[in-house]
């Protein structure tokens, strides 16, 4: 564990945090996609299949837990909670998700580490995270203005893989066979996707303005 | 498995 990777999962952790704050004080999800959360809890119920298998470490296990069981909350809130999912901007979230999912899974089948079932899913959840933030995206362009909270959960979800290719740097530096190109790849994709979000954001917080994506 | 080869990241 290097302090990027712990800053990472801290940021990880945040923007969880906020959106299920975001969530459970204003009992609404308007602005947040349904289909990018579908999508999470898909990466992260394909990626920590090992939860029961392999032991890493009580941090990585509790980690893991807190990971599948809030990205299925967020899931179970906007679908069945009768008060939050009123809210949900079903008629904006209309981004074809299932693409993602089939792309990102025949990716999984050509290029993984071992083509076993647990590293194909890996591999699967890996890609798919570099682009579930699109529905997300597409949404927030759709809706036009952004509440805060939206805006800091999708900027510290950002943040929290620009903080892992520090962690990469670190870990090739230090760790004589440190090569994870699978995830290293994908998460600089993943983290370039919000480049532009990242300016905007940058520009409201700097004008002191609303944050406003161009549609 | 060698612990490299293990996915210790999250």
């Amino acid at each position: 564990m290097n302090i990027f990777r712990l800053a990472g999962d801290m940021t990880h952790l945040l923007s969880i945090i906020v959106l299920l704050l975001k969530i459970y004080a204003t009992k609404s999800c308007s602005g947040i996609s349904l289909k990018t959360q579908e999508l999470y809890a898909l990466v992260f119920l394909a990626r920590y299949l090992d939860l029961f298998t392999d032991f890493i470490s009580v941090y990585n296990t509790i980690m893991k837990v807190v990971f599948i069981a809030s990205s299925l909350a967020i899931v179970w809130c906007m679908r069945l909670h009768p008060l939050v999912k009123r809210s949900y901007d079903k008629e904006l979230d209309t981004f074809r998700h299932y693409f993602l999912i089939g792309g990102t899974f025949v990716l999984a089948l050509v290029l993984n580490e071992k083509f076993t079932l647990q590293e194909i899913l890996w591999a699967f959840s890996i890609y798919l995270e570099a682009v579930a933030i699109l529905p997300q995206l597409v949404l927030l362009q759709r809706s036009g203005n952004v509440d805060n909270l939206t805006g800091q959960y999708v900027f510290f979800l950002g943040a929290y893989r620009a903080f892992y290719i520090l962690n990469w740097i670190y870990r090739y530096l230090t760790e004589p066979r440190f090569t994870r190109w699978i995830a290293c790849v994908s998460g600089i994709v993943q983290t370039g996707i919000y480049a532009d979000f990242f300016y905007y954001y940058f520009i409201s917080w700097k004008n002191n303005s609303k944050l406003k994506l161009p549609a | 498995s060698e612990p490299s080869e293990k996915h210790d990241e999250l």
